[in-house]
């Protein structure tokens, strides 16, 4: 199974069109394994992205670089799979 | 093991075979309604299975409704476990349901990509494209909701093998979607056509691809601000309704962008429900108020296209 331990999930608010743009630049960094759940699409409209582990220091660095705001939607993405999990286990025992 | 389908849990995840298990109770608990039909078979080799619900006649108008095309949106193959027992149960006891059913067909396709979702319940539960494999590539599998031939390859896809939008080599390389394809073609009659998928809460029309209006965007902005105010109803859930290309962004390839050039004046593509906090992972606890909430609104479409036969 993948493991999503450490995966966090950030709520990006790009105020403007410069600050979509680099939310987009942050999408073409293949190296970063960015997983978006909602694309950048316009200002005002969240951007949902799941970040691995290795990557949240670099992606949150950027972030607060280009004084883009963000919040953690998701602290940690395995804890609700394992919740998940869980609760399937029950209903099927 | 739900021994019928008044036992299933329709308030829990499931996996494929459950999902297929339930597909044949209900078929035997209502073979005068419900039948199963086989569309395809998957890359992997995977059964694609569609529930058509008929009280008889032939070659009827009809309306497809599918779930489950990104694999990863659990929360809609699981209403579409919750739609087909809501019809078998309601079938006689609504009156909309009833004026619908005894004019047209209902095509349900609950899991309409098994690969992925078999994958996302073993390996990787993020997983949203199909399994195909691109030859020259490490990367697997195609977004299916780009791979249609309406736009294919314009922007708003991807041409790289390893992104999650990838449109793949050409249209309808997928079998998940020329399954569908031909299905839609040869029957010929299919009048609305409802795409469902999570989360943003939405309900969309064509186009995606160009930013050119539908001929008939009029029509469709009215029945999807009517679909939303009944779906907002029961529990206040808020969706926004627009064309693909103005509410989100540009998208190449998409289904309901084909189904609408093939003359299926009603076709609507759903994201449903986001708590703003779990995203994909919508807890099980809400998977019956989105089904009973989605309901309404598909009600509100069926109910308009059957009124509306063209």
């Amino acid at each position: 199974n993948e493991n999503f331990v450490g995966h966090q999930v950030l709520r990006i608010s790009a105020a403007d069109e410069a600050q979509l743009q680099k939310v987009k630049e942050l999408e073409d960094l293949e190296h970063l394994k960015l997983d978006f759940w909602r694309d950048p699409a316009r200002a005002g409209i969240p951007i949902d992205v799941r970040v691995p582990f290795p990557s949240v220091q670099s992606v949150k660095a950027f972030l607060e670089y280009h004084d883009i705001s963000y919040e953690i939607m998701i602290e940690d993405v395995q804890s609700l799979l394992d919740e998940e999990k869980q609760q399937m286990a029950a209903f099927q025992a | 093991r739900a021994l019928s389908t008044d036992t299933f849990n329709y308030a829990t995840y499931h996996t494929l075979d459950e999902i297929y298990e339930f597909m044949d109770l209900l078929v035997a608990e209502h073979p005068q309604l419900v039948s199963k039909i086989q569309i395809g078979n998957t890359f992997e080799g995977r059964p694609i299975h569609v529930l058509k619900f008929s009280t008889g006649g032939t070659n009827r108008p009809a309306i497809w409704i599918d779930t489950g095309i990104h694999s990863r949106e659990w929360v809609t193959q699981a209403s579409g476990i919750w739609f087909a027992k809501k019809i078998t149960k309601d079938y006689r006891q609504d009156d909309t349901l009833r004026v619908i059913l005894d004019n047209m067909d209902i095509f349900l396709e609950i899991v309409t990509n098994p690969d992925g979702f078999a994958y996302t319940h073993k390996t990787n539960r993020m997983w949203r494209k199909t399994r195909s494999r691109t030859p020259g590539s490490l990367c697997v599998g195609v977004d299916p909701n780009r791979n249609w031939d309406a736009g294919f390859g314009k922007a708003g896809a991807s041409s790289n093998p390893c992104s999650e939008t990838y449109h793949g080599k050409f249209a309808n390389s997928e079998v998940e979607v020329k399954s569908i394809v031909d299905f839609v073609t040869k029957h010929g009659k299919i009048k609305a056509f409802i795409s469902i998928h999570s989360y943003s809460q939405l309900l969309l029309y064509p186009y995606g691809y160009t930013s050119d209006p539908a001929p008939d965007k009029e029509e469709l902005d009215q029945l999807a601000k009517s679909a939303v105010s009944a779906l907002t109803s029961l529990h206040g859930t808020k969706f926004k309704y627009g064309s693909i290309i103005d509410t989100i962004y540009q998208a190449s390839g998409s289904t309901i962008d084909w189904t609408y050039s093939q003359g299926i004046k009603y076709s609507f593509t759903f994201e449903l429900r986001d708590t703003g906090l779990r995203g994909f992972l919508l807890p099980a606890s809400q998977i019956i108020p989105t089904a009973e909430e989605t309901w309404l609104a598909l009600l509100k479409i069926m109910d308009h296209t059957s009124k509306h036969l063209y």
